[in-house]
């Protein structure tokens, strides 16, 4: 069963993980093993891809505005840095005594901290991006609420203007989101919403229409402001039900395929 | 394109699943 609810965080820790949950496994079943080679060249790759993280990892920090994000992820950070300053040391032991059994602890360490600190930053960064396709939802929410206030033909010209990139937006996003989704329930989800928001467009767009010249004909006002209120309800359902499905990220085994 | 810090979070995963096979193979020899 996939772990990890991205494809490109999957594609990034997936094989990471594998190694360390196999080297956690082979230094519990033979701690005593043979003498180590020398690290130093490994962990010097390693701690320099660490340094370049890290300073990626507070330019990302410093230039957004998510409080969150700038919250979440130093932590992160500080776990990746303090468990590559493990393997320096472990490397460094290593080097004074091959056999010694702290140095592979710390090298366990040093690797598993790596993995969780790069999962904690990525997991970070990730619900960053997905609130980010979340208040495009919202902004289009937004127009869906005020589509009472369109009573006029230029209004709808107007409203129609404003409304038609924003949902194009949310469209592209949200269906880039889906394709980097690995659960497929989720993914199916989304379609299902994103579809039905397609199709609705146009239905409102006219529903608009109906109301405006019903009410300029004093002729099935009710009926036609209650069928654009039903599409204008319809529709934000189905973009909260968006936003509800892009904040899943826990598995339900029963739900795989 | 993938963001600068997912570009730079692979990298430390590549550096980082090679220095454990580099344990590994000691390990299992």
């Amino acid at each position: 069963m996939p772990v990890f609810h991205t494809k490109t965080i999957e594609s990034i820790l997936e094989p990471v993980a594998q190694q360390v949950s196999m080297l956690v496994i082979l230094h519990e079943e033979a701690e005593d093993g043979n003498a180590m080679p020398d690290l130093a060249q490994p962990v010097r790759t390693v701690k320099i891809a660490v340094d370049n993280l890290v300073k990626v990892g507070y330019e990302t920090i410093n230039s957004s505005d998510d409080q969150i994000l700038k919250q979440d992820m130093p932590p992160a950070l500080r776990r990746v840095d303090e468990s590559s300053l493990l393997l320096l040391q472990a490397s460094d032991m290593l080097r004074a005594d091959p056999y010694s059994g702290p140095a592979r602890k710390k090298l366990i360490e040093g690797s598993r901290g790596i993995l969780q600190g790069t999962s904690s930053l990525l997991l970070t960064f990730d619900e960053s991006e997905v609130r980010k396709i979340i208040r495009t939802c919202k902004n289009v929410l937004e127009y869906l609420a005020i589509t009472e206030v369109v009573e006029r033909m230029e209004d709808l010209v107007t409203y129609v203007k404003n409304l038609s990139p924003v949902i194009t937006k949310m469209m592209k996003e949200v269906d880039n989101r889906k394709e980097e989704l690995t659960h497929i329930v989720h993914r199916d989800m989304l379609k299902r919403s994103l579809d039905q928001v397609k199709n609705l467009t146009p239905v409102l767009i006219s529903g608009i229409k109906i109301f405006i010249t019903a009410k300029a004909n004093n002729l099935g006002f009710n009926e036609a402001q209650n069928n654009r209120d039903y599409v204008v309800r319809k529709m934000s359902d189905e973009i909260h039900e968006i936003i509800r499905v892009l904040l899943l990220t826990t598995y339900d085994e029963d739900e795989w395929d | 394109d993938a963001h600068e810090m997912v570009k730079n979070a692979r990298l430390l995963a590549q550096a980082t699943s090679q220095l454990v096979t580099a344990i590994r193979g000691q390990a299992e020899s």
